[in-house]
């Protein structure tokens, strides 16, 4: 995956990402794809959570999977989830659960809680960081002032990096793919460095939801793996979601 | 791009989305949280009932290749249907009643909404 938030010059937020899935679960040679990724692209829907006919959230989601991986709470907050693989992984998770230590959260039923629940950046921010979870992950969280934009680095049990939109020092945009931004990408696996480079030639005067489409319609951000892609726009509440293909010649991840 | 056979220039052209790259926009349905929680998907899961079969087919023809045992994923599925119900409210009641909707083993569902934890590794 590829999450993106960036600000533009004028304070407003804006909040992108591809939905890559289906590593190493089974290859169409036939269709030159991955097996799973294919299948999901036609359960991709947009989803409108309403109470009372008023809506409290938006989601974009598979059909029959009732945690949330992006979403936007209008108004108030952006978010979606990119995958973090750690030996300390979600299976320990799972097996303490199994055992009967049920004190953590599954990572998507926290997200669409936070989704439902949260009222404010903050608290959502907040939530996501400080909430036991079964899995390691990455969350990518956008508000509706200047500098409410973050990436939330999560082990299972504490939050390890907090990276915010900074303005005044030069940081318009955060960019996650599924490594530490402390580290460098596996090489085979350099996502990130394309996004900033064409965040960084994008400028920030320039930055809007089609921009952020296009960057990350440029390969190897998009790839193989791609799903779909959401657009998220705080203050208008807007959100669009477009399913995505990658012809060859397309990167595998 | 000199380091990634795949890399191409930045795209500026790419929105409004269409071209080989753009394969469709998704439907919009409306979750409505006044809704029991086991009813609040029906609509949407019977609309994609073949589509999330589809998928679940395919996740235990992985797990059949991973650990190559008929008898051993059904003992798993029972298993998983179990785990559902240790789910935390209201998740456990809306992964019944997809499930119900679309008549579709409760452990393979629940496998779908747990995806995340067991693939992390």
């Amino acid at each position: 995956c590829t999450s993106i938030v960036a600000e533009d010059t004028t304070g407003k937020l804006y909040h992108a990402r591809n939905l890559d899935f289906g590593l190493f679960l089974g290859w169409d040679v036939n269709a030159s794809s991955w097996r799973t990724t294919q299948k999901l692209k036609p359960l991709m829907v947009s989803l409108d959570f309403q109470r009372n006919n008023k809506t409290v959230f938006r989601s974009a989601n598979f059909a029959g999977y009732v945690g949330m991986v992006s979403g936007i709470r209008p108004g108030i907050f952006t978010l979606t989830m990119n995958e973090r693989f750690s030996l300390d992984g979600g299976y320990i998770g799972v097996f303490e659960w199994l055992l009967g230590q049920r004190n953590g959260w599954w990572m998507s039923f926290l997200t669409r809680s936070v989704l439902e629940n949260s009222t404010s950046y903050e608290d959502a921010k907040d939530r996501l960081a400080h909430s036991k979870l079964l899995a390691p992950a990455y969350f990518i969280l956008g508000g509706n002032k200047s500098g409410e934009g973050c990436v939330i680095t999560r082990s299972r049990v504490a939050a390890l990096d907090i990276w915010d939109l900074d303005t005044k020092n030069g940081v318009w945009y955060v960019v996650e793919t599924n490594y530490d931004r402390w580290k460098p990408p596996l090489v085979l696996d350099d996502r990130r460095s394309p996004a900033r480079n064409c965040l960084n030639q994008t400028r920030q005067e320039n930055i809007s939801l089609p921009a952020l489409y296009n960057i990350l319609s440029t390969k190897p951000i998009l790839n193989k793996l791609t799903v779909s892609t959401t657009l998220l726009q705080v203050s208008e509440g807007h959100m669009e979601t477009y399913l995505r293909e990658c012809p060859d010649p397309c990167s595998p991840w | 791009v000199a380091k990634d056979p795949f890399g191409e220039e930045c795209k500026t052209l790419a929105y409004p989305p269409s071209g080989p790259t753009y394969k469709g926009k998704v439907p919009t349905y409306i979750i409505n949280l006044d809704l029991p929680p086991s009813e609040r998907w029906v609509q949407l899961t019977r609309d994609k009932a073949a589509e999330v079969k589809d998928v679940l087919k395919l996740m235990k023809d992985i797990l059949t290749t991973f650990l190559h045992s008929g008898k051993f994923i059904a003992s798993l599925e029972s298993k998983l249907a179990w785990l559902g119900s240790t789910l935390p409210y209201p998740f456990n009641e809306e992964i019944k009643g997809i499930a119900s909707a679309i008549d579709a083993p409760l452990g393979d569902i629940v496998l779908f909404n747990i995806f995340y934890e067991v693939f992390t590794v």
